[in-house]
């Protein structure tokens, strides 16, 4: 199983929005897609809560736990719970527990796609720890633009102390990208040159389809609007990669 | 020393943006203002760095930190640190030692200002226990207004265990707002229905002048440009109220 981790610390930059889409498209390729929404604000859960397993996101981190498909179109869910923020004060053996129930559960999914809280807590290293692939939604503005040193230097950081360096960073995936900003183009330019091998080759653009999807809890390929079918080709193609 | 809190669990809804303008507005008006970055992704210390004092935003989790002004135009910083992350792990005793030495501080500042992480660790919950009022910015989207009911949640719940019921909460402010957008509009009048007493009146309009501003670390109504001037007339009427 592979799984995929959507993480960036700084807050609103897509990661919901990116997660949920990628879990769509992948069940809609046959892929059995396992989706753990590790943020208490529970935005994931909200938009996939029809898919919701037995097991939710907080039970990852007891031993032994058991996760089932929910037998709907592909798609399981571990639903975000309030005692989420819990975990982030429970020991560090708590981190090593989540990779080990993902393991076990490795026969019942093709793909799990973890969805992160804006920090870096326990949740979220336990992810980055699990993870075999990281992307990294960014907002191509300053505060999202200074943060991805700090961004690249937790996910190498995490990869070195639990001994994982197989981790595959698919990389800085510019997303509500203003293509008309001035300041944006030339942002994405800036990382291009100091950080070329880390940004994903594509982006996402800031589009009206997106917002209404994730509030239709249905992806935006789906939905009738010019704006939406445009976004659905670009996040289609996105994804592929 | 009033002590005014923006807090949003919900990422990227412009928490950092209002608390610099808020922190350069008073200061103009001759309050001596101390800014505490409780964000360890420390944007509001990327653009008000130049105001550093001694003591930094760990630091007033400590027993009996000293703060003293920085002398430089009314405006005082205690800048994020790394260690931030460190304070959610400890005791919760630490919680009333933030507005306990607050308290001692009284004598030095007219108003302080904190930005808070978009999260629900002991420090979120350590500012909005020493907190005279409180402001909450939100992004007229779904995820953020779903995450109301929460935000209102939390603020009463931290009040009533610690004691505070004196604390005013001075309202959701909408910001990013796209007025063009009849989804966001739509979501403006569901809030003015169904929780009109929280919404605060008035609001911030989604402009470039803002994210420019924070790049050049300058107060937006200081920018040459119409879309600056604009805003500058806008989050200004906003921040005197
Ligand atoms: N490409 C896009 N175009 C326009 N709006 C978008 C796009 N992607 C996301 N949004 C909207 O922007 C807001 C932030 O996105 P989202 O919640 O997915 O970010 P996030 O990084 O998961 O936030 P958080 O840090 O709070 O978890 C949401 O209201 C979402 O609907
Ligand atoms: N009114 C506005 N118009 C346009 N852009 C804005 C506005 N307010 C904030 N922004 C931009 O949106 C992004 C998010 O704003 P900001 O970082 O202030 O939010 P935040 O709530 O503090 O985020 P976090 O949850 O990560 O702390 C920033 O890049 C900022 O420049
Ligand atoms: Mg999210
Ligand atoms: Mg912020």
């Amino acid at each position: 199983m592979k799984t995929i981790v959507i993480n960036n610390q700084k807050g609103g930059v897509g990661k919901t929005t990116v997660a949920v889409h990628l879990a769509w498209y992948l069940a809609e390729a046959d892929r059995r897609v396992l989706v753990l929404d590790m943020d208490a604000q529970a935005n994931a859960t909200d938009t996939l809560k029809r898919y919701a397993g037995p097991a939710s996101a907080a039970d990852m981190f007891k031993p032994a736990a058991e996760i089932r498909p929910s037998g709907i179109d592909n798609l399981t869910l571990a639903p975000a719970v309030t005692s989420l923020t819990d975990v982030d004060r429970s020991e560090a053996g708590a981190i090593l527990r989540l990779r080990e129930n993902l393991m076990a559960a490795d026969e019942h999914f093709d793909v799990c796609v973890i969805d992160t809280p804006p920090s870096l807590g326990l949740r979220s290293v336990a992810a980055l720890v699990a993870a075999s692939h990281v992307l990294s939604p960014i907002y191509l503005e300053d505060y999202s633009v200074k943060g991805v040193k700090g961004l690249l230097q937790t996910f190498i950081g995490a990869q070195q102390r639990y001994g994982r360096p197989d981790v595959s960073f698919l990389g800085l995936l510019p997303s509500i990208f203003n293509t008309r900003s001035p300041r944006q183009r030339a942002h994405l330019e800036q990382l291009l040159r100091d950080a070329g091998k880390y940004v994903f080759p594509g982006h996402i653009v800031a589009r009206d389809g997106y917002a209404e999807a994730v509030a239709e809890r249905a992806p935006v390929w789906t939905l009738k609007r010019r704006s939406a079918q445009e976004a659905g080709r670009e996040i289609r193609a996105v994804l592929a990669k």
